[in-house]
Order: structure tokens, then C-alpha cells, then sequence
């Protein structure tokens, strides 16, 4: 989805992605 | 464990059946992180429990500039403490994978 950003790094794929609202709300 | 400000669990059901997982980090307390990052962000990322550290994962993290150099200890702390906690639950209860 547009909101998922995928970043690389020393081989190593990070998937940024918003934090869910339900976990937010957790915390 | 001392809070990091910082949450990690799992992003996908751990079946135990090889070393890699998948996790997931994000910023549940901004006011314990010293220097810039990402709020409402979550990062997913894979770990080899066998040939991963949390310390370089933390390091690319801030190489990538997610988060600040001041705070890669907090990351390392944060991962370090989910994948004890993981492969303790691992040899505990291989049937709770």
C-alpha cells in the first residue's frame, strides 16, 4: 500500500509501516 | 526489563520451524528516546536468531535513519529482550509454537 514504505540496509529489509490505531491506544 | 520507551513483538506467528523471525518495532514512549525518530511508525524486520545481533540490526536501524545513534542502545535493548524472551518460550513449550 502506499503507506508501507520498504527500506534496505546492509542487505537487511526494513518495512516501514503506520503503527495500527489499536496500538496506539495500548500504550 | 527496564522499559525502553520502545515495543517489539512478533509479526507473524512464530512456528518455531526455522531461526528466522519476523518482528516488529515501534516508539510506545517518546519521551524515553533521546534524539529524532519516527513517531507512529512501525518497522518490520526479519531476525536469524542464529546469526543476527541485535546490536548491528539497532546499528542499521540508525543507519537508515529510523532512529537517532543516542537511542541505538534502547533498540538493541528492546530486540535483544523480545528474542530472549522468544527462544526461552521456544525451549519451554516447543508445542506453543
Amino acid at each position: 500500500s502506499s503507506l508501507t514504505q520498504v527500506v534496505h540496509s546492509a542487505g537487511r529489509r526494513f518495512i516501514v509501516s503506520p503503527v495500527p490505531e489499536s496500538r496506539l491506544r495500548e500504550s | 526489563a527496564e522499559d525502553t520507551g520502545l515495543r517489539v513483538e512478533l509479526a507473524e506467528e512464530d512456528d518455531c520451524s526455522n531461526s528466522s523471525l519476523a518482528l516488529r518495532l515501534w516508539v510506545e514512549d517518546p519521551k524515553k528516546l533521546k534524539g529524532k525518530h519516527k513517531d507512529n511508525e512501525a518497522i518490520e524486520f526479519s531476525f536469524n536468531l542464529e546469526t543476527d545481533t541485535p546490536e548491528e540490526v539497532a546499528y542499521e536501524m540508525v543507519k537508515s535513519g529510523f532512529f537517532h545513534e543516542s537511542d541505538s542502545k534502547a533498540v538493541a535493548k528492546s530486540i535483544r529482550d523480545r528474542v530472549t524472551l522468544i527462544k526461552k518460550t521456544r525451549e519451554k513449550k516447543p508445542a506453543g509454537c
